[in-house]
C-alpha cells in the first residue's frame, strides 16, 4: 500500500529534524505512481502533488514522530480536504413546492438505477414523497426499467407520449405541484459530452425545470476522460455535485479527485451496489484511503 | 500532439509521455512504451517528432496485431457467442449490433440471459424486433442457466447458424456472480462441447485501469476470445487495451462507436493507433 510504502522511504531519514525536498521527492514519486495507478487524471495529480510538497515542506518533525508517517498524513489529510469537508451537505429541498431533481450523465453510468436509489433515501431519511419521471425516450425499454424500479418502491413513474423529453419534465413537475408531490427527480438519456444535439436537450430540460439539485452521475472506473465528460457537464449544466456509482468494484476511483477538481462541485453519494439500498452519503475520508491505495 | 519536424528534446519527450497517459495507457505500460522510446533516442534511432511518432506507431501496433477479429465458427451446427461483462458497458446494445451483422450469414438466435435487472429482457426483445431475430426469454428471476440450456436446444432443433447469449452485467469482484458465469458456461458445454465457441468480454473505452482487472478475472471463469470495446466514439481513447494486451492475449474483435445498431466496426488495429495519437 502507498502507507507502507512512504513509511519504508522515509524512514531512513528520521532524525534529519525537517521534512526537506530531497527526503520528500522520493515519497512523492510514490504518490504519483499512486494516483496514476487510480486513475487520477494526469494534470489533477501534478497539481496534487504540488500541493502536497508545499504543505509537507519545512514541517518540523516532531520528536518521535516517524517522518514517514507525517507525510501519510500531509498526503492523506489534503487528499481528504479537496474530496470535501467531513459532512456531505445534505439535499437542498425546496421552501415550497417540488423540489426537483436532474441526474445527467455518460450512456451506462448508473442514472437510472441511481434515480430509484435516492428516491428510496429521500423517502426513508426526510418522510417525502417522490415522483419519478421516465425522460430518457431514446433507449430500449428505459422507461419500462423506471417503471418496474418505481412498481418495486411504490412510487409514481410519470411517462408522456409524443412529447421532447424538456416537455415531459416539464408536465412532470407541474403534475407534481398540483398533486403535492415533494421530490421530482428527472431520468435523462445518457449522453456523450461531445454531442451538442443532446447536451442542448439536457440544459433545456434544466432551464425549462429549474432544478434544485443537478447531479453528474460518473462511474468510478472512469479513467483520464472523466476530465473531459465533467468539465463539459459542468459548463452547460448548473451541477450541485457528483454521485459516484459502482463503488462496490475494485476500481481506486481516482476519477472522484479528478472531477471534484475539474468541477469545484462536492461528490454527494455513492452507488454500493445494484439493489435500491445499495446508497450512501459520499465520505471523503474513505475515499481517500481507497483512491491512496 | 507534438510539433512537427522538431528534433526531440527532453521536454518533448515528456509531452509526449503525457499524451499515453492522457489516454488510459496506465503507468506501467506507459514505463514500458518510454522505455523503448528514450533508448531508441539515445541511441539515435530516432531523433525528430516525426521519427518518433513512427517509431511510436510501430511498436504500439505491433503490441495490438497479429491476432484474428473473426468469429470463430463451430465445425458444425450453431456457433454460440457468449458474451460478458461488468455493469453498463455495452453488452445488450453491443450483441444488437453484432447479431444484426450475423444474420446474413444464417439464422441468428439471441438468449436474454440477464434475468435480473429491471427490463434487461424488454430491452433485448425491443432490439430482436427491430433487427428480426428470435429470442428466447424466461420470466424476471429465472436461472440464466436455465435460459441458455433453453436457448442451446432451440439453436439445435432450429438450425440456427449462430446463437448469442446475454448476460446480466456484473462486477468481477462477487464471486457468487462469477460462479453464475462458470454455471452458465458449463450448462453450455454440457449440450455442446466445443461451446461456446466465442466468449466475448464487453468494456468501455471509458474505463481506466479497472479494465484490466477486468480482462483478467473475467478471463479466470471464461476462456474469453475477443474484446468489445465500446463507446469509441466518445473522447476516451480506450487505451488500457494496450496494458491488457500485456498481460492476457485477447484480441479486440469489436468496437461500437455508438447507439445505432450500424455503429459497429471490426477492429483495425492501425485505424485505432491512429486515432490514438491524433
Ligand atoms: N455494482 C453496481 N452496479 C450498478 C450500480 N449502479 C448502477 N449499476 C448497474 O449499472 C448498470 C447500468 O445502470 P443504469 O441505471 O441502467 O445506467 P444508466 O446511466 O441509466 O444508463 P443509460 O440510461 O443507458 O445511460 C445496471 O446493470 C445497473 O444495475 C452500483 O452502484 N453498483
Ligand atoms: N455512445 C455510445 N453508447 C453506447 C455504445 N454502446 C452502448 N452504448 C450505450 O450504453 C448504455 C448501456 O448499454 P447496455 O447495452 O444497456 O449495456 P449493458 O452492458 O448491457 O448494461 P447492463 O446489462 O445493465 O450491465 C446504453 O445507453 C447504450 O445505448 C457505444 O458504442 N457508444
Ligand atoms: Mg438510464
Ligand atoms: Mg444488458
Amino acid at each position: 500500500s502507498l502507507s507502507k510504502g512512504i513509511q519504508s522511504l522515509i524512514t531512513r531519514f528520521a532524525g534529519t529534524g525537517k521534512l526537506t525536498e530531497e527526503n520528500v521527492k522520493d515519497a512523492l514519486r510514490e504518490v504519483r505512481l499512486a494516483l496514476l495507478e487510480a486513475d487520477v487524471n494526469l494534470g489533477v495529480t501534478r497539481a496534487f502533488i504540488e500541493r502536497v510538497k508545499t504543505r509537507a515542506m519545512g514541517k518540523e518533525v516532531i520528536e518521535g514522530v516517524n517522518p514517514g508517517q507525517m507525510m501519510v498524513k500531509v498526503i492523506h489529510d489534503e487528499l481528504t480536504q479537496l474530496m470535501g469537508g467531513p459532512d456531505a451537505e445534505p439535499i437542498k429541498f425546496a421552501g415550497g413546492g417540488p423540489t426537483v431533481i436532474l441526474m445527467a450523465g455518460l450512456q451506462g453510468a448508473g442514472k437510472t438505477t441511481t434515480c430509484g436509489k435516492l428516491a428510496a433515501l429521500i423517502r426513508k431519511k426526510h418522510e417525502k414523497s417522490v415522483l419519478l419521471v421516465a425522460a430518457d425516450l431514446q433507449r430500449p425499454a428505459a422507461v419500462e426499467q423506471l417503471k418496474v424500479l418505481g412498481a418495486q418502491l411504490g412510487m409514481p413513474v410519470h411517462t408522456e407520449t409524443g412529447m421532447t423529453p424538456p416537455s415531459v419534465c416539464e408536465r412532470a413537475v407541474a403534475r407534481a405541484k398540483a398533486e403535492r408531490i415533494d421530490v421530482v427527480i428527472l431520468d435523462t438519456a445518457g449522453r456523450l459530452h461531445v454531442d451538442d444535439a443532446l447536451m442542448t436537450e439536457v440544459a433545456e430540460v434544466s432551464r425549462r425545470t429549474q432544478p434544485h439539485e443537478v447531479f453528474l452521475v460518473c462511474d468510478a472506473m472512469t479513467g483520464q476522460d472523466a476530465v473531459n465528460s465533467a468539465k463539459a457537464f459542468n459548463d452547460r449544466l448548473p451541477l450541485t455535485g457528483v454521485i459516484l456509482t459502482k463503488l462496490d468494484g475494485d476500481a481506486r476511483g481516482g476519477a472522484a479527485l479528478s472531477v471534484r477538481e475539474v468541477t469545484g462541485k462536492p461528490i454527494r453519494f455513492v452507488g454500493l451496489g445494484e439493489k435500491l439500498d445499495k446508497f450512501d452519503v459520499f465520505h471523503p475520508a474513505r475515499m481517500a484511503d481507497r483512491i491512496l491505495g | 500532439i507534438l510539433p512537427f519536424g522538431r528534433d526531440l528534446d527532453a521536454d518533448l519527450v515528456d509531452q509526449l509521455e503525457e499524451h499515453l497517459y492522457s489516454a488510459d495507457i496506465g503507468p506501467r505500460t506507459v514505463g514500458k512504451i518510454m522505455e523503448a522510446v528514450r533508448a531508441a533516442w539515445k541511441n539515435r534511432t530516432i531523433k525528430t517528432t516525426d521519427e518518433c511518432f513512427a517509431f511510436l506507431k510501430a511498436h504500439v501496433k505491433g503490441i495490438l496485431s497479429g491476432e484474428s477479429t473473426a468469429l470463430r465458427r463451430a465445425a458444425s451446427g450453431p456457433t454460440v457467442v457468449l458474451v460478458a461483462g461488468v455493469n453498463g458497458t455495452g453488452k445488450t446494445t453491443s450483441i444488437a449490433k453484432i447479431a444484426n451483422r450475423l444474420k446474413k450469414d444464417g439464422p441468428v438466435i439471441l438468449a436474454a440471459g440477464d434475468t435480473f435487472r429491471a427490463a434487461a429482457s424488454e430491452q433485448l426483445a425491443l432490439w430482436a424486433d427491430r433487427i428480426g431475430v428470435r429470442l428466447i426469454r424466461q420470466d424476471k428471476g429465472a436461472d440464466p442457466a436455465a435460459v441458455a440450456f433453453d436457448a442451446v436446444e432451440a439453436a439445435l432443433s432450429s438450425k440456427a447458424a449462430w446463437l448469442v447469449i446475454d448476460t446480466a452485467g456484473r462486477l468481477h469482484t462477487q464471486e457468487n456472480l462469477m460462479a453464475e458465469l462458470d454455471k452458465v458456461k458449463r450448462i453450455i458445454r454440457k449440450r455442446i462441447p466445443d461451446a461456446p465457441h466465442e466468449t466475448l468480454l464487453v468494456l468501455d473505452a471509458t474505463t481506466g485501469q479497472n479494465a484490466i482487472s477486468q480482462a483478467v478475472e473475467f478471463g479466470k471463469v471464461l476462456d474469453l476470445t475477443g474484446l468489445v470495446l465500446t463507446k469509441l466514439d466518445g473522447t476516451a481513447k480506450g487505451g488500457a487495451i494496450i496494458g491488457i494486451r500485456d498481460q492476457v492475449k485477447i484480441p479486440v474483435k469489436f468496437v461500437g462507436v455508438g447507439e445505432k445498431v450500424d455503429d459497429l466496426e471490426t477492429f483495425d488495429p492501425d485505424g485505432f493507433v491512429e486515432a490514438l495519437f491524433e
